[in-house]
């Protein structure tokens, strides 16, 4: 049996938005330490990675590890049933080939329910291995969100020039160059709208707009969003959900021909 | 010009 509830069916809407540009289905790996996805984007350019924790749930219970494979689009018709202040929950029982997504309004006096089929999905584990980045940024979401979309107006490419004195994004096309500098914040009166670099060393990657410009779609998820870089190895993008967990995005870098 | 690389010759098939 498999059981776990949320207070706010907002959260998981926000946590869908987040993934459904960039993976059409995926698979949802339940075990008594929480919710685990992994998957890659069609084009096997970026990866998601998504932990939700179970001590973050109102209520949490699996009895066996169960891999349930979901349409995302499925899954956001369904959402989209439920009312932001709804409790969710998701049940479903060992060796089941539906899921039960139930919505409970604040009053108790709504409830629904819906039932999913599953899907056998081939899914691909990658190991990810633990790298010592050079450049660690830590931004506003809503600043990382802003500086994606107007460059992508300028190019397909984004370069990230991390030094000591801060972060450059910088887009050359047709129309010509733009560059966003941003420097390390000196004091902030509020934590969330500090930029803060840990710099071991200075990096200079290039990445694709479009997938960038995916990962923004985690913005209402959090206030912060940290990139983490390191030479000729795939950029992370992260977003932590408070209480919860968090989503990564792991980003292959574009590289010279 | 830059050539898009592939996130699977990044990491490992587990």
């Amino acid at each position: 049996m498999f059981e776990a509830r949320l207070g706010q069916a907002t959260i998981l809407k926000k946590i869908l938005d987040a993934i459904k540009d960039l993976l059409n289905e995926a698979t949802f790996d339940c075990s008594d330490s929480g919710i685990q996805l992994q998957a890659m984007d069609n084009s096997h350019v970026s990866l998601v990675s998504l932990t939700l924790r179970s001590d973050g749930f109102d209520k949490f219970r699996c009895d066996r590890n169960l891999s349930m494979g979901m349409n995302l689009g499925s899954m956001a018709k369904i959402l989209k049933c439920a009312n932001n202040e709804d409790n969710v929950t998701m049940k479903a029982q060992d060796n089941a080939d539906t899921v039960t997504i139930m919505f409970e309004s604040a009053n108790q006096e709504k409830v629904s329910d819906y039932e999913m089929k599953l899907m056998n999905l081939d899914q691909e584990h990658l190991g990810i291995p633990e790298t010592d980045f050079s450049c660690v940024v830590r931004m506003p979401a809503m600043e990382f969100a802003r500086i994606c979309r107007d460059l992508a107006q300028f190019s397909e490419s984004v370069v990230i020039c991390c030094t000591k004195e801060g972060v450059k994004f910088s887009a050359s096309g047709d129309v010509g160059t733009a560059n966003i500098k941003l420097a390390q914040t000196g004091s902030v009166d509020k934590e969330e709208e500090a930029v803060i670099i840990e710099m071991q060393e200075p990096v200079t990657l290039t990445f694709a707009c479009r997938y960038l410009n995916a990962f923004t779609k985690a913005t209402p998820l959090s206030t912060q969003v940290q990139l983490s870089m390191c030479a000729d190895v795939p950029l992370v993008v992260e977003y932590a959900i408070k209480d919860l967990g968090h989503i990564r995005y792991y980003l292959a870098p574009k590289i010279e021909d | 010009n830059s050539k898009q690389t592939s996130i699977s010759s990044f990491f490992k098939k587990e």
